[in-house]
């Protein structure tokens, strides 16, 4: 059972001006973070039930919250996996999306089971010098998801035993 | 030496290939080109001075020079450059705690910086602001755009307020506005704007340039209430690592909100993936 009150109440206590703007004393700011925190873990069933609403599956959906550092368990480990897009907005959007992956070659396909363009890039090295290549992926596979206005796309990502002999990453020498 | 590029079907950017800074960007289908350049700096939080003991703190910005010290201790930084096929990036290191990747996606009309700083060394004693700044030749006559929350765009001016006249004391705070979605600078022909994915403060200091802060540690309280430096750290006592990205664009003034707005909009309402392995049985709400 979901629910979006927790994060509901998170939301309007972090709508204090020392929230807004930062002046909060240490222990406030670590209470916030862990009120979003707790908030979310709980929308996020309520998402999943949603989601399988609308999908017509039970899926066990994951959330990754460290995508912003490569950092995603399912999509590291999994040879096949699904990527639900739900855009907000009433328009067509069409969005980048990356995720950490360990294989060299990956085919997407959109919900019309038409392909989609597709390529693994390296994690920027910065992210490993800072986390001193003790977390995440070295590569992130990239592809543009578009979604449609209000609504959402499911993605199909199924690991290739072989490199996409269309794609040359070129990397001239660093400096 | 030629410089190194990145583009897509919309824009290029060109680097420097001696600092590996950015040095241009052109607007391919509007045939538009400004040479910008843009790099990482850091302002010494004032502790108080003979003029005021008012330090920097969580209430308070206040540099105790108006001339941010670069990051990077050379004039060159370390660069690698990637292409591929869907995107290409420029990824710089300034030092060893701030980094960035200059990125173009195909299809997409921006240029996405996605900077990586901290955690911001505070061993030297000195609290540090540190703050992206972007550099042009265009005639700003001290003029600058942020939005206010979001909605409309105010027009902000340089050592000026629309109501009262300033006395200015503060050159570089005193010009500092909140920049909850955007900043924009623009001569007659061509606007340069800077879309956030967080508040930050940001300025026009001088003609031609625009600034945003990304990131603060300081070491001492500014005595307004808070009673405790802005000394965010881990466990380890390390301050924080944050990372976020700043979406440029460039157009002409006449349809550059075309561009801004919707992709604002885009920026806020992003889709959030959802993952799943797949394979799940069928499922009825009933």
């Amino acid at each position: 059972h979901g629910d979006s009150s927790m994060l509901r109440e998170a939301v309007a206590v972090a709508q204090h001006h020392d929230a807004v703007t930062g002046t909060e004393k240490q222990h406030v700011a670590n209470d916030y973070a862990k009120q979003l925190a707790m908030g979310w873990e709980r929308c996020q069933l309520l998402v999943s039930n949603a989601l399988s609403s609308l999908m017509g599956t039970k899926e066990t959906f994951t959330f990754c919250n460290s995508l912003n550092i490569s950092v995603c368990p399912l999509t590291e480990a999994s040879s096949q996996f699904i990527v639900i897009l739900y855009n907000p907005l009433g328009r067509r959007v069409s969005y980048p999306i990356r995720l950490p992956v360990n294989g060299v070659s990956y085919s997407v396909t959109d919900p019309h089971g038409q392909p989609v363009p597709s390529e693994v890039v390296p994690v920027s090295i910065t992210t490993h010098g800072l986390y001193g290549n003790s977390v995440g992926a070295l590569q992130e596979l990239l592809f543009e998801a578009s979604a449609p206005p209000v609504g959402f796309s499911t993605f199909t990502v199924t690991q290739s035993p072989h490199r996409d002999p269309n794609v040359h990453p070129i990397q001239p020498p660093a400096q | 030496p030629q410089p190194w590029d990145i583009r897509n079907e919309h824009l290029r950017v060109l680097f420097d290939p001696l600092t590996g800074h950015m040095k241009e960007i052109q607007n391919l289908a509007k045939n538009i080109s400004l040479p910008v350049s843009q790099s990482f700096y850091w302002y010494n939080a004032s502790i108080g001075n003979d003029e005021s003991p008012q330090a920097s703190g969580a209430y308070i910005f206040r540099p105790n020079s108006s001339d941010p010290i670069p990051i990077s201790g050379s004039q060159r930084i370390h660069t690698s450059l990637v292409k591929n096929s869907l995107v290409q990036e420029l990824h710089q290191t300034f030092s060893s705690w701030c980094s960035q990747v200059v990125r173009l996606y195909m299809g997409q009309p921006y240029v996405e910086l996605e900077w990586t700083v901290g955690p911001i060394p505070v061993g030297d004693g000195w609290g540090k602001e540190i703050i992206s700044r972007f550099q042009t030749p265009l005639q700003t006559r001290g003029r600058f755009y942020t939005d206010s929350n979001g909605r409309q765009m105010m027009e902000r001016r340089r050592d000026h307020r629309p109501t009262w006249n300033l006395s200015q004391t503060e050159p570089v705070a005193g010009n500092y506005y909140p920049v909850t979605s955007r900043i924009f600078i623009r001569d007659e022909k061509i606007q340069l704007t800077v879309l956030t994915d967080r508040s930050q403060g940001g300025s026009s200091i001088f003609d031609g340039s625009m600034e945003l802060m990304v990131h603060r540690r300081l070491l001492y309280d500014d005595n307004r209430g808070v009673g405790e430096p802005l000394l965010e750290q881990d466990g380890d006592h390390r301050g924080l690592v944050v990372r976020g990205h700043h979406v440029l664009l460039l157009d002409t003034v006449s349809d550059a909100a075309d561009g801004h707005r919707l992709r604002a909009q885009e920026l806020f309402m992003a889709p959030y993936p959802v993952l799943a392995p797949g394979g799940g049985a069928p499922y009825r709400p009933q």
